[in-house]
């Protein structure tokens, strides 16, 4: 009797999953294997990521404050990366919560639980979403505009050529797995239900949806990757890699806002203040 | 509350964007 609800919200998610989220993995290899008309501008020096950023900051600007526009140009390369990172950021963090409101139970949460269970679920969400937009070399950006090659990335000044290494490395283990964008769905809502998120007022009602998916999960990946019977431990594996990565990358844009001149956005502020 | 205004706006407000 439980085939039937299985199915109908693993179909669910995924399309509230191909609703909201503007790149998925589908798109996203399409770009990476040079299978468009248009390739991707790949970005690997500063000649080349000056030349991309005229079209960056072209489709920034419609989400950026002026002052910040206005004062880009002035600033070194590794802190207007570290801005347009922000803003990718800040973007997917307004997708997920659009997703996490289809999540069937959440919208009827606690509103401050579901602050909390956003606040500590979104960057994890996000660096999962975000290896669908790698592969070993570098990083799809601007809606499959641009490639940033991973070792650009990595030759950048300290302390922000530690920013994305860690992420690839993540993004190559994950990739492994080889997922589609269906069994993504229901891994990134069950990211965002976790029951044991810090300060939560109604644990039990948010375990209840956790255990939902997670069960629809398991049912998926039996179903969807017959082969590989070892996928949902595996997949539950990458969660504490997830919180860890996150973790990490907290302490590092903390330490980032501490020594340079680099303003967090105010959506950022809130997620990362008080974390871990 | 306050901490996460623009959290809870998100929340409660299907399309408003985020004021940046």
């Amino acid at each position: 009797s439980q085939q039937p609800d299985t199915k109908s919200l693993a179909k669910q998610m995924h399309e509230a999953y191909l609703k909201h989220f503007h790149m998925n993995k589908a798109k996203a290899r399409v770009f990476l294997t040079g299978k468009t008309s248009t390739p991707p501008f790949v970005i690997h020096d500063m000649d080349t990521l000056q030349h991309a950023e005229q079209k960056l900051i072209t489709q920034l600007l419609g989400n950026m404050a002026s002052g910040d526009v206005s004062t880009l140009r002035e600033r070194e390369v590794e802190a207007r990366l570290f801005l347009f990172c922000q803003y990718a950021s800040v973007a997917t963090v307004t997708e997920l919560t659009e997703f996490a409101k289809a999540v069937p139970g959440f919208a009827a949460l606690d509103l401050n639980d579901q602050v909390t269970l956003l606040k500590y679920g979104v960057y994890e969400a996000l660096f999962a979403l975000l290896a669908s937009c790698m592969n070993k070399d570098g990083l799809l950006v601007a809606h499959g505009g641009g490639f940033i090659t991973r070792e650009f990335l990595k030759s950048l000044r300290k302390p922000f050529s530690d920013m994305m290494e860690p992420k690839f490395q993540f993004a190559m283990r994950f990739n492994a797995l080889e997922l589609d964008d269906s069994d993504l769905a229901l891994f990134v809502a069950a990211i965002i239900c976790c029951g044991d998120r810090p300060g939560l007022s109604d644990v039990s009602q948010i375990e209840r949806i956790q255990e939902s998916i997670i069960h629809v999960l398991r049912l998926h990946l039996l179903s969807n990757h017959p082969d590989n019977t070892l996928l949902f431990p595996k997949l539950l594996q990458k969660l504490a890699d997830l919180r860890q990565l996150v973790t990490e990358h907290a302490e590092l844009v903390q330490d980032i806002n501490k020594t340079e001149d680099a303003s967090l956005h105010p959506l950022l502020q809130e997620i990362y203040r008080d974390m871990y | 509350k306050e901490k996460h205004k623009i959290l809870h706006r998100l929340l409660q407000n299907s399309s408003s964007p985020v004021d940046l």
